[in-house]
């Protein structure tokens, strides 16, 4: 463990913290994408199966217990709870055309053609697209609540993180995972629109609102 | 054969 990872870990956990009280206390999930929700789950059970087969420390388990509890609980806030304010009609993105090449590169791209080590890569390559049905929803709208946005700095902050933290470790530990640090780049670099507009309006107070 | 990182990160 190193301090980019330990910040970038904290800053996932503090993006789903931020969203999860953005609905509690509005009692509202208006602007949320349910189907990149959906995908982070899948990313996160795809991920996680060997979180009974492989023990790698306490820390590391209850974190994977909290990141799937908590991405299943905002699922059924979404779709059950406060399904009455899910904007269902703005959240359109078509997710098939991500699920269908990430799987089919999955099987092509990977460290090893094992069925676990398959849907490991298969949820690293998901990771990096997941938030596109949450910006793609934003762009519709035109606007995102200031609590979005938070959540959402604080969401593509976690993996500019690891790439510090990959960084590190290259150096550190000559640890090098090249599918995780391409698909992370990806990942980080879909957020640098929202970055610049979080960076130039949030942080002065302002709303974001997209040129509809 | 090739080294298969063991998956410890999030």
């Amino acid at each position: 463990m190193n301090i980019f990872r330990l910040c970038g870990d904290m800053s996932h956990l503090a993006a789903i913290i931020i969203l999860l009280l953005k609905m509690w206390k509005t009692r509202s999930v208006a602007g949320i994408s349910g189907k990149s929700q959906i995908l982070f789950a899948t990313v996160f059970t795809a991920r996680y199966l060997d979180l009974f087969t492989s023990f790698i420390s306490i820390y590391n388990t209850c974190m994977k217990v909290f990141f799937i509890g908590t991405v299943y609980f905002t699922i059924y806030l979404i779709y059950m709870k406060f399904k009455a304010t899910y904007d269902s009609n703005h959240d359109s993105f078509r997710v098939e055309f991500l699920i269908v090449p990430v799987g089919g590169l999955a099987f092509l791209v990977n460290h090893e053609f094992a069925p676990l080590e398959i849907i490991w890569t298969f949820s690293i390559y998901l990771e990096s697209v997941a938030i596109l049905p949450q910006l793609f929803m934003i762009s519709k709208t035109g606007e995102a609540e200031t609590i979005t946005s938070h959540y959402l700095f604080a969401l593509g902050s976690y993996r500019a993180l690891y790439l510090c933290n990959w960084i590190y470790r290259y150096y550190a530990e000559g640890f090098f995972d090249l599918i995780a640090v391409v698909a992370g780049v990806v990942q980080t670099i879909l957020y640098c629109d929202f970055f610049y507009l979080y960076i130039t309006k949030v942080m002065k107070g302002k709303k974001i609102s997209l040129p509809a | 054969d090739e080294f298969v990182p063991k998956h410890d990160e999030l």
